[in-house]
This record gives C-alpha cells, structure tokens and sequence, in this order.
C-alpha cells in the first residue's frame, strides 16, 4: 500500500498544474523510492517524465509497488480543494482502486477526504535511450519562457542555435524575423540569471512554439531549466525539483 | 521546409 504525506500541497498542486494542459490519462508508478509519471502528451510530440523521490515527503511508505491509473485533469480537480499550506496525504490499498486524499490544515481542525476512482490504462511504454548530448544550457526557466513568448509573436516554430558564442533563439514568419542571443555569462548577485554552456559540437534544432510554451509552464517548479540538445534527436528539457524531477523530451521539426 | 517529428520516430516502444 501506498501512503506519502507531503507538508504543503502547493508542492505536489503547482506540478499537476504545470502538467495537466498536455497530458491525459496516465498511470503514477510508486514504488519505496518515489513516484514516477511517464506519458506521451495526445500528440507523441512530448514525452512528460516526472519523478517525485521520496525523500520529499514528510512521510512515505510504499512496501508493495502500486499503480494509480487516473486522468490528470481530475487529480488537477480534486488537488484544487486543497489550500496550499495543507498538509497532504495520498493513500492506496495494493490493487485498490481508489486514490484517497486527505487535506488538513495545520491547526488540524479541519480535513477534508476525497476518494478519486482509479482506471486500469494500458499506457504504451517508450525506451528513452541514454544519450550524449552535444550541448547543455543551464538558464532562468523565466528567461527562457519570456524569451519563448516573444518568439512565438512571430512564428509557430523557434530555432535554437548552440555554439560557444552562446545560445541563439530564432524565429521568422510573415510578420518578419527576430531573434535573442545570449552569452555564456556568471551572475554573481543572483546564480539562477547565469547563462551555462558545456558543448561537445555545435547543434541546431528547430520546435513548434505551442508544444514549448506548454513545456515552460514548468517555470514554476524552479528557478532554472536545463536544455540538452544533439544533432537529429529530440530534446531534453529539465526542470529540477527539491527531490526529482520533471522532463520533457521534445521532438524536433526535421527538414523534410 | 521543415515537418514536425514525433517521438515514435526516436524512441522505440518497451
């Protein structure tokens, strides 16, 4: 059986949040190290990969692994009961199939119950191989939603250009062209603004826009993304939380 | 021109 407390639901409500626009029904693997999500959003063009280890609970226990097959969109809806300084408890019997949820708040006068209903889905599985990236950006997941956005004012698709100049955003539509680039810099005042660059060989990618800004809704669990690129793959976008994390696998656009 | 992959074209399924 399961049964993981987390000190304030707003840890647990702000990922589902972030989440929920791409994915549907998916099932939460638990097992004694965490819980872990793997879904293809409803177009295969992201892979949502999300870990929550266990050691970011206040209490956890999962002695059997246990699946909760349920659709995000109703987690997302019963996670709004909650007040994001609630104490939150998530419990399952082996083979149950309900997902019990009980929100108390601190003063413990008040808690309320809900009991989601569990589905059997039979979720197609993919191998993510091991890959060498040919270049790794650590930057403001801010910086680079923002820098998205504007992009996005110009064209459905962003080039990312990586090279040891720096990091070069692009776009060009009917409207024109623009572009953002950025050096590698250290900022010492406030870390997370620093501009990161490890490059093995340069690489250029090209992305649909809509997919990336349903990606950087992520933007919220942590102050910087981490962008991993190679030539002809697809990309790995990485936001890190206090113990796991969230990853997308983004496909590119190809010359066709 | 440039067409949208998707990841069944990268990954393989378990």
């Amino acid at each position: 059986m399961l049964e993981a407390k987390l000190d304030a639901a707003s840890q647990l409500k702000k990922i589902v949040e972030a989440i929920r626009d791409m994915l549907g029904e998916c099932n939460i693997e638990c097992n004694e190290t965490g819980l872990a999500l793997q879904s293809l959003d409803k177009s295969h063009i992201v892979l949502v990969s999300l870990l929550l280890g266990s050691d970011g609970f206040s209490e956890y226990r999962c002695d059997r692994g246990v699946t909760l097959g349920l659709n995000i969109n109703s987690l997302a809806t019963v996670l709004r009961c909650a007040n994001n300084d609630d104490i939150l408890t998530l419990r399952s019997e082996d083979r149950a199939n309900e997902l019990i949820l009980t929100f108390e708040d601190s003063k413990a006068d008040r808690i309320s119950e809900f009991n989601l209903r569990l589905m059997d889905i039979d979720q197609e599985y993919l191998a993510i191989p091991e890959t060498e990236y040919a270049a790794t950006v650590v930057m403001s997941a801010a910086v680079l939603q923002r820098t998205l956005r504007d992009l996005s004012a110009l064209s459905e698709a962003v080039t990312i250009e990586i090279d040891k100049e720096g990091i070069r955003f692009s776009a060009e539509g009917d409207l024109g062209k623009g572009s953002t680039h950025f050096k590698p810099c250290v900022d010492m005042e406030n870390a997370e603004n620093s501009i990161n660059i490890t490059l093995s060989e340069p690489v250029s990618l090209s992305f649909n826009l809509q997919y990336f800004s349903n990606i950087t809704k992520a933007s919220s669990l942590s102050s910087t993304v981490t962008l991993q690129m190679t030539a002809g793959m697809p990309a790995q976008i990485e936001y890190k939380l206090p113990s796991g994390h969230v990853r997308y696998y983004f496909a590119p656009k190809i010359e066709d | 021109t440039t067409q949208q992959a998707t990841l069944m074209n990268f990954f393989s399924k378990k």
